[in-house]
């Protein structure tokens, strides 16, 4: 997977980041070890990049976004961990050489729709579902 | 251009160009999960006629009805759409006119080329989209346009036909006519190496055969954002199988 460059922490404010913003110093994004929790990270593929413009319409690229991070004991409630995942957190620490952490996953999938040119200049429309991670979570 | 809605890049969202391995893969992998064997190759229209075309204009418009409803995947669909999650539309490849002079009923028929449709989509509508202007030749009559399937054509007789649709209206009316051909979906899905003939008669109230030309109806040599276009709904099916990786 293509990893995104590493960002810089916002400035301190008074107000609450939207939720859709990177996470701030408000958020404990910092699991054990200093390790990222389980989140979702952003990242968009041009399809100018891939030279696709001559034959898809719409939309200009994908949204790739991935889960990764932690999913560390305790299981913060920003982790939308799923009751087994916060057992099987609690199990490994307990027994780390059978039992693996539970897995940072998509919770959450929407669609995307694309218009295209096929060889013969029909306009094709597809809705493929489940593509694009709304939110993720251990599992 | 069009100024389609889409996903755009977040502010925050890191950008970084891909080096050529990268890019071939990347585009080896979503053209699998579009479910494309390889990457399209349309015929780019001559400068002069690269102008907004009726299919992709009303495609896009479609496109944004259903983009609209991506992040509410799941949720009530946009009622235009209903289930289709697949919407193709086909341009006529060939036309031919038989029209004043002769005896016969005047009639104006449409080929559209219907195998790049993939295998196993399940049609819930068809329409053949065709525009009309306001007839000049023709003043306060109503008109009855007829749409019919070209089944079987014969050398020696008229071809035989299957009725599709029949719509009502003046001849003063100008806009989009849909017609209904979802009917002509089972027998083009058994075919998919015949092409898709549509043909379309234009009666008055006393029966009488019209030229649809005359009565408004435009054809190949409209202008590029009004000719005419078939558009199919299919139904979701289950993705292509994909190989491991």
């Amino acid at each position: 997977a293509v990893r995104p460059l590493k960002r810089r922490l916002p400035k301190r404010t008074n107000e609450l980041p939207p939720p859709n913003k990177l996470p701030g110093i408000f958020d404990d994004v910092h699991g054990s070890h200093g390790r990222q929790v389980c989140r979702r990270h952003e990242l968009y593929v041009s399809f100018r990049d891939l030279g696709w413009l001559d034959w898809v319409i719409a939309p200009q690229g994908y949204s790739a976004y991935y889960c990764e991070g932690e999913c560390s004991f305790p299981l913060d409630s920003c982790m939308n961990a799923t009751n087994h995942a916060i057992l099987q957190s609690l199990v490994h620490l307990m027994k780390p050489e059978a039992v693996p952490k539970a897995c940072c996953a998509p919770t959450k999938l929407s669609a995307t729709s694309v218009l295209y040119y096929d060889s013969s200049n029909n306009v094709i429309l597809r809705k493929h579902r489940n593509m694009v991670v709304r939110a993720c979570g251990c599992h | 251009g069009g100024g389609a809605s889409g996903p755009r890049p977040s502010p925050g969202c890191p950008q970084r160009r891909l080096g050529p391995r990268e890019r071939r893969y990347l585009q080896r992998e979503i053209l699998a999960v579009l479910g494309l064997p390889g990457r399209p190759r349309p015929r780019a229209p001559p400068a002069a006629a690269r102008l907004p075309a009726s299919a992709p204009l009303f495609m896009l418009d479609m496109y944004r009805a259903m983009a609209g409803d991506d992040d509410e995947d799941g949720g009530t669909p946009e009622r235009r759409l209903g289930r289709a999650d697949l919407v193709m539309s086909f341009v006529n490849m060939v036309e031919q006119d038989r029209t004043l002079g002769r005896q016969e009923p005047q009639w104006k028929e449409f080929r559209f080329d219907l195998t790049q449709i993939p295998v196993g989509e399940a049609v819930t509508a068809a329409e053949f989209r065709i525009y009309k202007l306001p007839s000049t030749h023709l003043l306060n009559w109503t008109l009855h346009i007829s749409m019919f399937e070209v089944v079987l054509e014969q050398s020696n007789r008229e071809s035989d036909l299957f009725f599709l649709d029949l719509q009502t209206l003046r001849s003063g009316d100008e806009g989009w006519l849909v017609l209904d051909v979802t009917a002509a979906s089972d027998r083009w899905l058994l075919n998919r190496s015949k092409d898709l003939g549509l043909r379309l008669y234009v009666e008055t109230d006393d029966g009488r055969s019209v030229d649809p030309g005359l009565a408004g109806l435009l054809g190949q040599q409209a202008p590029r954002s009004k000719q005419p276009f078939v558009v199919t709904f299919f139904r979701a099916s289950p993705g292509p199988v994909r190989a491991p990786r």
